[in-house]
């Protein structure tokens, strides 16, 4: 996608950014 | 044969409208659905919030830009607000199938989450329109056009009145979702996180802080990863 570095794993996602565990 | 900046901004903007003619500027039955099925159903908060923030961001635009150009910001807003519905849906979709729940009642009445989606997405649009650009130093307000140095990042965290932390967690998600964003735009956004990651989180005031105090206290610190990772 561009060259853009994709950081977050397989088990993060937006949910655990804004703690919705 | 490359196009002009001209040429190139004309094309950006009409794929942009082009790709959000069918997103509507009221949520999808899909993304309804999400709605009613949380806890306690955040429709009602998205719309007047949506409202309120609108009348702020069109006033702040034309201060911005100048006075006749308020009716620009409604424009840009509307926008704006197709791709933070459509965004937002995709993104629970993509929640639903990483972990098997439909009920996402606490992101969705989390009113930092939407602020964050709808400033990105409206970073998308003005950075489309080149209203946005850190081109000609937007972001150190050097040369250039003074009206597209105005409402250059980070202009759109003061209006939402947002920190730059919080921002800084949709932007990976938000391009994930929304694989249509222009080689252009995505560097725009990745220029957005540098700027956080390198500055404006580390300024006084930033929930970061609160955060590493509590990380400190809990003992997590002491996980300490070795300087080569």
């Amino acid at each position: 996608s561009h060259d853009y570095h994709f950081g977050l794993e397989d088990h993060e996602g937006i949910s655990e950014l804004f703690d919705c565990d | 044969p490359p196009q002009t900046p001209i040429r190139a901004a004309m094309t950006s903007i009409q794929l942009l409208r082009g790709d959000l003619t069918s997103s509507g500027d009221q949520p999808s039955t899909v993304l309804a659905t999400y709605f009613k099925n949380c806890t306690v159903d955040p429709t009602q908060d998205v719309l007047k919030r949506l409202e309120t923030l609108g009348q702020v961001f069109s006033q702040r635009f034309g201060q911005a830009v100048g006075p006749r150009c308020v009716v620009y910001g409604r424009q840009r807003f509307a926008l704006g607000v197709r791709l933070y519905y459509k965004v937002m849906e995709a993104m629970l979709k993509s929640e639903e199938k990483r972990l098997s729940v439909q009920n996402f009642s606490k992101l969705l009445n989390d009113s930092t989450f939407h602020k964050s989606l709808l400033a990105c997405a409206l970073e998308v649009v003005m950075s489309t329109y080149g209203e946005s650009s850190f081109k000609n130093g937007g972001y150190n307000h050097g040369g250039g056009d003074p009206a597209e140095t105005n409402v250059c990042f980070p202009w759109i965290l003061d209006v939402f009145s947002l920190a730059a932390f919080d921002f800084y967690k949709v932007i990976e998600s938000f391009i994930k979702a929304e694989p249509t964003l222009s080689k252009d735009i995505v560097k725009h956004l990745e220029t957005c996180e540098n700027l956080i990651m390198e500055r404006i989180a580390w300024r006084t005031g930033s929930p970061l802080f609160e955060l590493l105090k509590q990380e400190h206290e809990s003992g997590a610190a002491e996980q300490v990863e070795p300087p080569a990772s």
